[in-house]
């Protein structure tokens, strides 16, 4: 699964995620990658979520407008991608997922479960896209 | 009014005019944005994405740029065509587009035969009042708007791993509290395990009939 967050020159964001799902998934299953607020989220007035992993638990848990809600309630993107995740793993202790966060003003923080994770990022200050790693 | 007065007023105008004027310009020519963030060690998803809104394009065109890049490569073979077969040995779209200023959101699932899911789902919030729309309904849909389609979106690589999957007695699996439990179906409910949950007034519930699998995700198969 690929989600990703933009802010584009106007400082407006928008969010996406494509993938194929799980392998072996029975026929008609659907998970978390064209849910709403599951595997991306996104308000002008505060950033953008992705997510990625277990769809099928996550998809409960809307994680990524938890994310950005919480943002909104004035937490920094990485408490707010922990928080999200944190919410997940104590119901779902064999659970495995991630999150990415990044706030309107472009801050950007990863939190992960039952797997490491890394995403990817690019900005003014970056010739290139850098990829950061974040520990479960 | 007083001819020192309307110079006043003329000048503080102007004054706030240009205030405004170097505001703007400061939004535009921010040197915090673009951003582009995306999940996974997808470079060159981020660097499409990257090249779109760098040259002017929007969120929304460069989600849909970066995504469809994904797909095209068909990354980690988690997106796009020719990855993660069902248990029919298809593969299916998923994909979700949403734009942070309007909450105008356009999504496909379980979306057979046309490959283009970001692009389906862009259409879904272009031409739709629509938020979701799945299976062949989907397809239709993005077809009708101009994608191309229909099409297998079987690849070698996904009808290798699904045949060899079949050869393994169809193990690992999504099904639980079936049998058979260790073989290809058709499967049927398992009643004995059913039990402990209809049969709540009894105490000798044995919690070891709730058949428990790890979990199948990692990193070559998620959502």
């Amino acid at each position: 699964t690929i989600s990703m967050a933009v802010i584009d020159r106007m400082g407006h964001i928008a969010v996406g995620t494509s993938t194929n799902g799980a392998t072996y998934k029975i026929p008609g299953r659907v998970g978390d990658g064209p849910i709403v607020g599951s595997s991306a989220y996104a308000d002008d007035e505060v950033g953008g979520c992705g997510a990625t992993g277990d769809g099928d638990t996550m998809m409960r848990f809307l994680p990524c407008y938890q994310v950005v809600e919480s943002m909104r309630q004035g937490m920094k993107p990485e408490e707010a991608a922990k928080d999200a995740i944190s919410r997940i793993a104590r119901k779902f202790p064999d659970f495995v997922g991630a999150v990415v966060a990044v706030d309107k003003n472009g801050s950007h923080a990863g939190a992960c479960y039952g797997w490491t994770f890394q995403y990817s990022v690019q900005n003014p200050d970056m010739n290139d896209v850098q990829v950061f790693t974040v520990l479960p | 009014m007083a001819r020192s007065d309307v110079l006043i007023f003329v000048s503080t105008l102007l004054l706030f005019l240009s205030l405004l004027t170097v505001a703007d310009a400061e939004l535009v020519k921010s040197d915090k944005f673009p951003v582009v963030v995306s999940t996974w060690p997808f470079l060159e998803a981020v660097r499409a994405a990257w090249r779109a809104v760098d040259n002017g394009s929007s969120a929304v065109e460069a989600v849909v740029e970066g995504c469809s890049a994904c797909e095209e490569l068909r990354c980690d073979g988690t997106v796009g065509p020719g990855g993660s077969p069902d248990e029919n040995g298809e593969t299916m779209i998923d994909a979700l587009v949403m734009d942070g200023v309007t909450m105008e959101v356009g999504a496909v699932a379980a979306m057979r035969y046309v490959k283009d899911g970001i692009r389906a789902a862009h259409l879904v919030m272009k031409y739709s009042q629509h938020t979701l729309l799945a299976g062949e309904g989907a397809s239709a849909f993005a077809i009708s708007m101009g994608l191309p389609g229909p099409m297998n979106l079987s690849s070698p690589e996904s009808v290798k791993k699904w045949s060899d999957w079949k050869e393994n007695q169809c193990q690992p699996n999504f099904r639980k509290n079936v049998v058979p439990a260790n073989d290809c179906g058709p499967y049927k409910p398992n009643n004995s395990a059913m039990n402990v949950f209809v049969d709540k007034s009894t105490e000798s519930c044995e919690m070891g009939a709730i058949e428990y699998k790890p979990p199948l995700v990692g990193p070559h198969n998620h959502d």
